[in-house]
């Protein structure tokens, strides 16, 4: 287990936020 | 064998029976996704950050996101009550959440959140040691440790330099600041194995 953060679709969500992904985002 | 999420994150500690794991899984992503946006959002306003190479934001916050939310929620773990709020709004006892399985995360959550609001920091001072606890040079997978520790260390300055400008007469606050990062590191250590049981669940 060590990477708990690609467990938890952590990392997927970072991603797309960084890139500023609006699709992604709640309204 | 009802099952519960203990971590504040949730909009509730109660689980649904009738759901499935996947639904169970998908409604506390849904809970925690807002918060790790923001935690992302505030990642880009830290001056340098967005100079780093990507994959080395990425890493910085696949490895920091919940260190930083420990220190964002802090005020969520009444330490004089001794109750939890949840994110849906939701309070409860430490013997209720003791009773649905939390275990000794929970006090170690407790004694940090106590420790680090009693140090009474401004809202700029905890946003710039929020940006100390991110920008960790030695977070596993960093590509370019130097231009991560020279950022590293520019935020330590000002982070320093705002302690002593605001707490003339309290130069351990400081130091106390710095001792809370191996403290965060601990507690995600620990939530780290928690996660690994729930997942194992």
């Amino acid at each position: 287990f060590s990477d708990p953060a690609s467990n938890l679709g952590l990392e997927d969500i970072i991603r797309k936020a960084l890139m500023g992904n609006l699709e992604e985002r709640p309204e | 064998n009802r099952m519960y999420l203990v971590c504040p994150m949730n909009t509730s500690a109660h689980v649904d029976p009738q759901k499935s794991g996947h639904e169970v899984w998908e409604e506390f992503s849904h809970s925690f996704t807002p918060a790790v946006r923001e935690v992302v959002e505030f990642a880009k306003k830290i001056p340098g950050f967005r100079d780093l190479s990507q994959p080395d934001q990425v890493s910085l916050l696949k490895a920091g996101t919940f260190e930083v939310l420990v220190v964002r929620f802090a005020s969520l773990f009444d330490v004089k009550d001794r109750t939890v709020t949840f994110l849906g709004g939701k309070k409860y006892s430490v013997d209720t959440l003791r009773a649905m399985g939390a275990g000794d995360l929970l006090n170690s959550m407790f004694d940090f959140s106590e420790k680090l609001i009693n140090l009474g920091l401004s809202e700029e001072e905890m946003s710039l040691f929020t940006a100390v606890v991110l920008v960790s040079a030695d977070r596993s997978g960093i590509e370019n440790v130097n231009s991560v520790e020279a950022l590293q260390e520019t935020l330590i300055r000002a982070l320093r330099s705002l302690i002593t400008k605001n707490h003339p007469n309290e130069s351990a606050i400081f130091t106390k600041l710095l001792l809370k990062l191996p403290d965060l590191r601990s507690l995600n250590n620990m939530h780290s194995e928690q996660l690994l049981a729930f997942k194992v669940h």
